[in-house]
């Protein structure tokens, strides 16, 4: 018996903007994350590969605000914070404000492994990072148009950002 | 954010949570999902539980360290291991706790929600904003999708 749940976000619906096209868009592509992860429960992998294979797919795809696509910080930048937990003998790992590793929750379960910490931030991260091999992804990778005119409509509107249309997680 | 959690066939529960974060935000801000007991957190004897949403309710309530305590403590109080309940008043019972927690969060001002999957597979959702459509669950045999079932926002986000 094995179970596997996934979410992409729970940003608030515009309804302007979610056109049925645009939602079978993120059907499809939840989808893709969540066969990757059953994938592995239904051949015998560890559930620790399946969250992680079911949450690459989403960093992966522009659809969704984590790894490429993420959004924009104040100033012009993404930066990504990840976590993975393991129920067996609870050991974890975190990494925030990381701006250069493709995909975060593989550095945030190499800090579970391989360091004696559970979270890692900023640059002491991405040094980490490199320590593991981790490939440095160049800024530009991450940044989509999308996010960057609505950190720019943010700025137009003079919001906060906590005012400012998340819709998309 | 995007997030997953899982039971495997040896009974194992983990749980993970990807995120870019707020739009604009500053001064290093960091939210629920990479904060352990916060936004992510799993242990073999209650559940394992993402969450998604406003950060900073989430961190104030401890969603997801907070909804795994509740499940572990009430649910051997009520033997159920000893002495199965059926199936679906387990998972009933798993709803309940998630949505009173998130709940919780309403009450403070935050929007988002949690999965959550249970040792006995149960795959719950409670979201209190409308992007729950996008929550997916599958096991063997079952794939289904949830739907937010109303548009009421407890924060005063657009």
């Amino acid at each position: 018996k094995w179970s596997l749940a996934i979410h992409g976000g729970a940003g608030t619906l515009n309804r302007d903007a979610m056109t049925p096209e645009r939602r079978a868009e993120y059907e499809a592509a939840l989808q893709v994350a969540l066969d990757a992860g059953a994938k592995v429960l239904a051949e015998g992998g560890s559930a620790m590969d399946a969250v992680k294979a079911a949450i690459i797919p989403m960093e992966d795809s522009p659809l969704f605000n984590a790894g490429k696509g993420a959004v924009f910080t104040w100033d012009g930048t993404n930066e990504l914070d990840s976590s993975i937990m393991d129920g067996r003998d609870r050991s974890a790992g975190a990494v925030a404000g990381v701006k250069t590793v493709k995909n975060p929750i593989l550095l945030a379960d190499s800090v579970r492994t391989a360091s004696p910490h559970v979270m890692l931030m900023g640059a002491g991260a991405e040094a980490f990072a490199a320590e593991q091999g981790f490939a440095v992804t160049p800024p530009e990778y991450f940044a989509t148009p999308a996010r960057a005119e609505a950190l720019e409509r943010m700025k137009a509107q003079q919001l906060s950002a906590l005012d400012v249309d998340h819709k998309f997680g | 954010t995007v997030g997953a959690v899982a039971l495997d066939q040896h009974g194992n529960l983990a749980a993970g949570t990807s995120t870019g974060g707020m739009t604009g935000k500053r001064w290093g801000r960091v939210g629920d999902a990479p904060v352990i007991g916060a936004g992510t957190y799993a242990d073999n004897r209650a559940c394992a539980v993402s969450a998604t949403g406003w950060g900073e309710y989430f961190l104030r309530v401890g969603v997801a360290h907070e909804i795994c305590a509740r499940l572990r403590y009430t649910i051997p109080a009520l033997e159920f291991r000893l002495h199965p309940w059926d199936p679906i008043t387990i998972k009933n019972y798993a709803q309940t706790v998630a949505d009173e927690v998130m709940a919780d969060v309403k009450d403070l001002g935050g929007d988002g929600g949690v999965i959550l999957v249970t040792p006995e597979g149960h795959a719950i959702f409670s979201f209190n904003t409308s992007g729950m459509y996008r929550g997916r669950a599958t096991s063997d045999g079952v794939n289904e999708v949830a739907i937010f079932g109303g548009e009421e926002q407890a924060s005063a986000t657009p």
